[in-house]
């Protein structure tokens, strides 16, 4: 079973186009196995981004020397998929 | 599997896997079978069986709504919503003035597992998977969008060539069997009248176009519906939802659903994107389901309404 044991989701928000098209690029970067759950769009719409564990610092790196802004939205994604199971399997019980 | 005597006892307030679906659709087939079958339209890749919910109170080929779920299988809220939506049509109908005259007269079609070897692979190896489960010949990766695998504008920009991508549109438009299915199934019924694909997150609802920017023939109306849709739905528990064509409202995405359904002649075609605005994603809390099943549902049934009353 694939785990997300350190991966975060992070909302990011852009202040104009060039930064969307900064997030473009970076979406093209297959190495860094992101998964956009949102992709970049316009600067009005955030975009949210899966970034597995091994990948964050290059990408919070990539971010902040770009300017852009960003918040953690999930923490650690593997504990809230362990929290919806532990949910699941409370309410069989 | 949870085992259940009837659809009461069933848990809408959770989340279920594709077994457990299954066999809840089955007992309220025998629950109701004077008012839902259950239709098999086709087999996934991995040979899943793909069934649909037909509510009918009788009549060959009526006027007829479609519902779907789920199609980006991780989206686990959609599913849900779905139960709860076709639980709510059969609790309804006898009780409820609309639902009864609706049924009366057209028919409703609900596809709650619409990619059920990528639900099976959610539930079983990854969690966040989206695509179908076919194999790429020539790639290490596995699966196609099925939201880019339409014949609408196939193949353009806003999708994906290759095979690792999660927009990845697939080799040709109807490669995949989930999407295969459901055209033939709209093709031969010939009678559908609004078609609704529901995914999440980002609260929006969307009409077509996805792949071009020429506005639909009916945006304005189509315009005007998605406005009620949204007030009635807000009404509930003020959700904001933002409404418009998919180019203009979220970026241009080719192959898509309801590009197809609308280029057929099914007018009224919409596509949801439900709760959250940011904080869960495709991981939205159990709790939350019955709330954005219910507020969805006024949308729907906004639609539905109107799709009613205005004839084509």
């Amino acid at each position: 079973q694939k785990i997300f044991v350190g991966d975060q989701v992070l909302r990011i928000v852009t202040k104009d186009m060039e930064q969307v098209t900064l997030l473009k690029d970076l979406e093209e970067l297959e190495n860094l196995e992101l998964d956009f759950w949102k992709g970049p769009t316009h600067p009005d719409f955030p975009t949210d981004v899966h970034v597995p564990f091994a990948s964050l610092q290059a990408v919070k790196v990539f971010l902040e020397s770009n300017n852009i802004q960003y918040s953690i939205m999930i923490e650690d994604l593997q504990s809230v998929v362990e929290e919806e199971k532990i949910q699941i399997i409370r309410s069989r019980s | 599997i949870e085992q259940m005597r009837n659809t009461d006892s069933f848990n809408y307030a959770s989340y279920h896997t594709l077994d457990e679906i299954y066999n809840w659709m089955d007992v309220l087939v025998s629950e109701q079978s004077n008012l839902v079958s259950k239709i098999n339209i086709g087999s996934t890749f991995e040979n899943r069986p793909i069934y649909v919910l037909k509510f009918s109170t009788g009549g060959t080929k009526r006027p007829a709504i479609w519902i779907d779920t789920g199609i980006h299988s991780r989206e686990w809220v959609t599913q849900a919503s779905g139960i709860w939506m076709a639980k709510k049509i059969a609790t309804d109908y006898g009780k409820d003035a609309f639902i009864t005259s609706i049924l009366n007269e057209m028919d409703i079609f609900i596809e709650i597992v619409t990619n059920p070897d990528g639900f099976h692979f959610t539930h079983t190896k990854n969690r966040m998977w989206r695509k179908t489960r076919s194999i790429n010949s020539g790639s290490s990766c596995v699966g196609v969008d099925p939201n880019r695998n339409w014949d609408a504008g196939f193949g353009g920009a806003g999708a994906s060539s290759n095979p690792c991508s999660e927009t990845y549109r697939g080799p040709r438009a109807n490669s995949e069997s989930e999407v295969k299915s459901i055209v033939d199934f709209v093709k031969s019924h010939g009678n559908i009248k609004a078609f609704i694909s529901i995914h999440s997150y980002s609260q929006m609802l969307l009409y077509p176009y996805g792949y071009t920017k020429t506005p639909a023939p009916n945006q304005q109306e189509l315009h005007s519906l998605a406005r009620k849709a949204i007030d009635a739905l807000s009404s509930l528990y003020g959700t904001s939802y933002r409404y418009g064509s998919i180019i203009n409202t979220i970026y241009q995405a080719s192959g898509g659903t309801i590009d197809w359904t609308y280029n057929q002649g099914i007018k009224y075609s919409y596509t949801f994107e439900l709760r959250d605005t940011g904080r869960y994603g495709f991981i939205l809390p159990a709790n939350q389901i019955i709330p954005t099943a219910q507020e969805t549902w006024l949308a729907i049934t906004t639609i539905m309404e109107h799709t009613y009353n205005n004839p084509y």
